[in-house]
């Protein structure tokens, strides 16, 4: 099964 | 203060209306050159960034730097009804920063609609420039967007994930759903000129259906679609909207990974 990654593991929040 | 006019049919209202599958507030900056719109889907899995300079506005007037979190769902809403031949003026000001008015006058101009709309407070997020984002990738895929809808059409008929790799010259997509599987090999013609497939290094991305489906919907807009990927980093799509314009819109799409 695969895992949806979200977007916050590549770019830092404000 | 921030004034700007537009026609009903206009490019940025078109492009907003594609993207609300997606996102339904947005973090909108203006300066005196143009428009920057960014948002993250509920999931955080996608991210758009979409640029539009002040020409492409029937009217522009931006005299101070602002950024204002909108609910573009609700603009958007307030928007449609109005006659397609309408104008629509979004005006915020320094004074009352809480809101903005969205007006809507008929094309006869004898009648005239404002909408309030709250603005909201949004989680910002720090994206690397995107033109350098770009540069690092391990293939690139430059193709119609037809194309690009055609095989999102295709992949739609599959329910699940869809997988991009690079084969030798060119690019395979390929779904697995409860029904069956997909494969669509998109190779690089020796003559045509819209089709451009660069592999630096062999790279394979497993990402969700449903996004693709968005994405495709915006890359209706425009007539080419560039895809770049690169291993275990998002997808990026962009497209330039409209004809001569320097419009452009990139999405962001998280993979998923071997859980």
């Amino acid at each position: 099964s695969r895992k949806q990654t979200k977007l916050s593991a590549f770019f830092s929040e404000k | 203060m921030l004034e700007l006019k537009l026609v009903k049919e206009s490019l940025f209202l078109n492009v907003l209306e594609a993207i609300l599958d997606l996102v339904a507030v947005a973090s909108v900056s203006c300066s005196s050159t143009g428009l920057k719109l960014q948002a993250m889907d509920a999931k955080g899995v996608a991210f758009i960034s979409l640029l539009i300079p002040a020409k492409e506005f029937q009217f522009y007037h931006c005299d101070k730097d602002l950024s204002m979190g909108i609910a573009i769902g609700d603009m958007v809403e307030a928007i449609r009804s109005a006659d397609k031949d309408g104008t629509i003026t979004i005006k915020a000001s320094d004074e009352n920063f809480r809101n903005i008015t969205v007006s809507i006058e008929s094309p006869e101009c004898n009648e005239t609609t404002s909408f309030s709309l709250l603005l909201v407070t949004l989680k910002r997020f720090c994206i690397p420039e995107l033109q350098g984002l770009l540069k690092k990738y391990d293939a690139c895929v430059q193709m119609p967007s037809v194309d690009f809808m055609r095989i999102c059409k295709y992949l739609s008929n599959v329910d699940g994930d869809v997988d991009i790799s690079t084969i030798d010259k060119g690019i395979r997509f390929f779904a697995l759903g409860k029904c069956g599987c997909l494969n669509v090999k998109y190779m690089q013609p020796e003559k045509a000129t819209d089709i451009d497939i660069s592999v630096q290094a062999p790279v394979s991305l497993t990402l969700d259906l449903k996004y693709m489906n968005s994405f495709a919907k915006v890359s209706a807009l425009s007539n080419q679609v560039k895809l770049c990927l690169s291993k275990g980093q998002p997808l990026v799509v962009q497209c330039k909207i409209g004809q001569k314009t320097k419009s452009r819109i990139i999405y962001l799409l998280a993979p998923k990974i071997k859980g």
